[in-house]
């Protein structure tokens, strides 16, 4: 199912949500 | 899934289309879909007989490109450029296109120099262009530009077809997920079961004091 | 004064036929409708206000159409007569829009779009003139100030099926959906305006010119974290001072959030919400996008 595979590769790169510094910061 | 659901039909009219199509036929079909701008999806015209009987035959390069299409990228277009055929200009705007989402499978912050270079775009703003009409309105890629920084911020980046090796590397992620979910849902329950304990401890030391205080008011 | 009044009202009729509208229009306003001597009904005191308002506003006079609308506005409520109160919506409406009061006239223009009724007054209200009103609605909205009111507005009528009808329908999708308009699609649109929607402004510009620029910044705000004024200029295919003057003024209104570097020439564009709050919705995407997932698998049997 090459639809799903498609789906479930941009899923999969999803995390982490955001990666920028401010948000490193404030998660810390 | 929205980019899915749009294009869900036109690979579905496209797979009707190839399975009587042969020969030229099947290398015009090829050229189409490769050129029609809301479809990024080939794996399924891959797959079919018709397609893969054009190896070896005087259309190989068309194969060759619905699989540059399907996996690969704007800059190895140019390094097998004798061996590919020519690409109209909606053809080179969709593997770029194509190339943007590969890019963004592997960072979540793209530097524009490497956009820049990979895209062959000489400057900022026609590279902004190119992301914001081409790629974030199409629906393919999400995210914000920063020119402070000179990158491209990716947010979301829809899924291209799987190239061979890929879904090891999926599985592998999707079982690393399993396993952190699983372990945080084991380390949230301990914090529940701790924090039950220490309020049951709290309670009971409560009644002894209120125990003990009462004594006092009896006795005096 | 009954002669009187009589007289005026075939003067008035005879400039009307002449399309002399503002001399008919003064004609009726002699009439003394506030008279101790006759007794006059609201509905008549009604239907010469809206005249006198409707012959006003065929020479784009705003302002004196205004100051009777605004009579008629204390006594329509009283009104029975449902083509009286209808007509004066329309020029209620109507001067709205030629105010330039954009948002209000919308809000106005989309009631009248909503009739139920399609005979008032013994004259049959035709899918056409709905159509018109819902056009005239959607201009009035795009050609409004850009910010959190106008977003609103252009929810509903996006959400509304009437409007991907219409002709409009494209520029109206790319405004809601917050995308940047090219020349070419502000163009066409400009042909579809009114003389007054595409007036001049002091500062030179147009009606149509500010909206769009507006709106494009507000676009460019949702793409970028910061963008140089030298950028921003290209990209609204304006001067780097006026992008910068333009957003501070949106910024200073409230109809957009950021902060201006003058000494590095960048405006940073402040998102609604924190980082953190931003991650949750990332995450909340995120799982809704593993539902659809797996509402796929079972949809296909797995």
């Amino acid at each position: 199912e090459h639809s799903l595979l498609r789906q479930i590769s941009s899923l999969v790169r999803r995390l982490p949500a955001i990666d920028s510094t401010k948000f490193q910061d404030d998660f810390l | 899934m929205e980019v899915e659901i749009k294009q869900a039909e036109l690979v579905e009219q496209f797979v009707v289309l190839a399975r009587s199509a042969r020969g030229r036929a099947a290398a015009e079909l090829i050229t189409h879909a490769t050129s029609h701008p809301s479809l990024f999806a080939f794996s399924e015209l891959l797959s079919l007989p018709h397609i893969l009987e054009l190896q070896g035959t005087e259309h190989a390069g068309s194969l060759e490109l619905l699989r540059l299409f399907a996996h690969g990228t704007w800059t190895e277009y140019k390094n097998n450029i004798h061996e590919l055929p020519p690409l109209q200009p909606q053809q080179e705007l969709k593997l770029k296109q194509l190339t943007v989402m590969t890019l963004a499978e592997t960072a979540k912050v793209l530097q524009y120099d490497l956009l820049m270079q990979q895209l062959d775009v000489s400057n900022v703003r026609e590279l902004e262009d190119l992301l914001i009409n081409d790629c974030m309105y199409a629906g393919i890629v999400r995210g914000k530009l920063d020119q402070r920084r000179r990158c491209f911020e990716v947010q979301f980046a829809a899924g291209r077809d799987l190239r061979p090796g890929q879904l090891e590397n999926m599985i592998s992620t999707l079982a690393t997920w399993l396993g952190n979910t699983e372990n945080l849902l084991l380390t949230i329950q301990e914090k529940i079961k701790w924090a039950d304990s220490m309020s049951d401890i709290d309670r009971k030391h409560k009644k002894e004091v209120e125990d003990k205080a009462e004594e006092l008011r009896k006795s005096i | 004064e009954e002669q009187v009044s009589i007289i005026r009202e075939g003067l008035a009729e005879l400039y009307e036929n002449e399309e002399q509208w503002s001399k008919a229009a003064q004609m009726l306003s002699g009439i003394d409708l506030e008279s101790g001597i006759r007794m006059l009904d609201d509905t008549y005191k009604l239907e010469k206000c809206v005249k006198i308002s409707l012959l006003y506003l065929e020479d784009d006079d705003a302002i004196n159409a205004e100051t009777y609308i605004k009579k008629a506005s204390f006594l329509v409520n009283n009104c029975k007569d449902e083509a009286l109160n209808l007509q004066y919506k329309v020029c209620y409406a109507r001067i709205l829009d030629l105010k330039r009061k954009f948002l209000e006239a919308a809000l106005r223009y989309y009631e009248l779009s909503q009739l139920e009724k399609r005979e008032v007054g013994g004259r049959r209200i035709d899918e056409d003139e709905l159509q018109q009103a819902l056009t005239a609605a959607v201009t009035c909205t795009i050609l409004a100030a850009a910010g959190p009111q106008r977003s609103r507005v252009l929810a509903t009528l996006y959400k509304d099926e009437r409007c991907s009808k219409l002709k409009i329908y494209p520029i109206l999708q790319k405004v809601y959906l917050e995308r940047i308009l090219r020349k070419p699609e502000v163009d066409a649109f400009s042909e579809e305006l009114k003389p007054h929607q595409k007036a001049l402004l002091p500062d030179n510009s147009t009606v149509l010119d500010r909206a769009m620029i507006e709106h494009n910044l507000l676009s460019a705000s949702k793409l970028y974290t910061n963008i140089s004024f030298e950028e921003l200029g290209a990209l609204l295919g304006i001067g780097p001072q006026k992008a910068e003057k333009i957003a501070a003024r949106m910024i200073s209104e409230d109809r957009m959030r950021g902060s201006i570097d003058q000494v590095e020439g960048v405006i940073h564009f402040e998102n609604d919400i924190e980082e953190l709050q931003q991650w949750d919705q990332q995450i909340v995407s995120i799982c809704q996008a593993l539902n659809d997932v797996l509402d796929s698998m079972v949809k296909k049997g797995m």
